[in-house]
């Protein structure tokens, strides 16, 4: 089952 | 102070369909620019990211930055009092306790006035790089959003592919599998109608169709919705208004 990722782990927090 | 006119109370009501069902409480950061919002989901999946535009105010005036911390069912409670086509003004003092709204008709018989009251909201922002997409994808917004409830029946996630044979949605659940494949095809006369497929790159990710159908509660914002998509970056999907938009941002699924 693929696993959801989280959008943190792409774009930084300002 | 903001005062912020809007000829149809049909577009704040639309967009606040949009995305109350992704975000609870958010800000509406007002400034000489317009209206903007920037919220994540609880679960930091999808990100929503709303612009209504000075352009598309019948009067707009905003002296300083004003965030206006919102509760979106409360909103929608407030908003049900507006009929579509009733002119809907936005007034705020600078430091403001409540959100005033008042909807007038068209025929300039009827006055109504609501005060909902505002809440301060810490709210995280993401900064969003300017990305060259690998694939973008501009088709009927009903079409995109049938697609994603026929598949959300079958599975959770839907698989999607863009190649030069066109764009893919594929998925597969415990009753079977299913896939529909969409190929460019502009439409001349109505391009609101037609399919176009910018391709820099094949690109191949994984989505959560919970988000994507939520996401689709848009589309009465616009007849088109404009999908980008790279690999290993999260995926953008854009409804394009007269004078603004609201983008969507979901992380892909990974490791299938």
């Amino acid at each position: 089952t693929p696993i959801q990722n989280d959008l943190s782990e792409y774009y930084a927090l300002l | 102070m903001l005062e912020a006119r809007l000829e149809q109370s049909s577009v704040l009501k639309k967009v606040v369909d949009a995305i109350k069902d992704l975000v609870q409480d958010c800000n509406f950061d007002c400034n000489d620019s317009g209206i903007q919002l920037q919220a994540m989901d609880n679960s930091h999946v999808a990100l929503v990211a709303m612009h209504l535009k000075t352009e598309g105010f019948a009067l707009y005036r905003c002296d300083r930055n004003i965030a206006l911390g919102i509760n979106l069912v409360s909103l929608q409670k407030v908003l049900r009092a507006a009929q579509n086509e009733d002119v809907m003004t936005l007034k705020a003092e600078d430091s403001p306790d409540a959100l005033s709204l008042v909807f007038e008709n068209s025929e300039n018989d009827r006055i109504s006035e609501y005060d909902l009251k505002l809440m301060d909201i810490d709210q995280e922002h993401l900064g969003i790089p300017e990305t060259e997409y690998g694939a973008t994808v501009k088709m009927p917004s009903a079409e995109f959003q049938r697609i994603c409830r026929d598949l959300s029946l079958l599975s959770e996630s839907v698989a999607i592919e863009a190649t030069k044979e066109g764009i893919k949605f594929s998925c597969t659940g415990d009753i079977g599998k299913g896939a529909v494949t969409l190929r460019q095809n502009p439409n001349v006369e109505k391009p609101e109608l037609g399919t176009t497929i910018e391709l820099q790159e094949p690109v191949a990710l994984t989505f959560s169709l919970k988000y994507l159908v939520n996401f689709c509660k848009a589309s009465g914002l616009s007849n088109t919705v404009t999908i980008s998509l790279s690999n290993e970056v999260p995926l953008l999907i854009e409804y394009e208004m007269e004078h603004g938009y609201v983008r969507f941002y979901l992380a892909p699924k990974i490791g299938d």
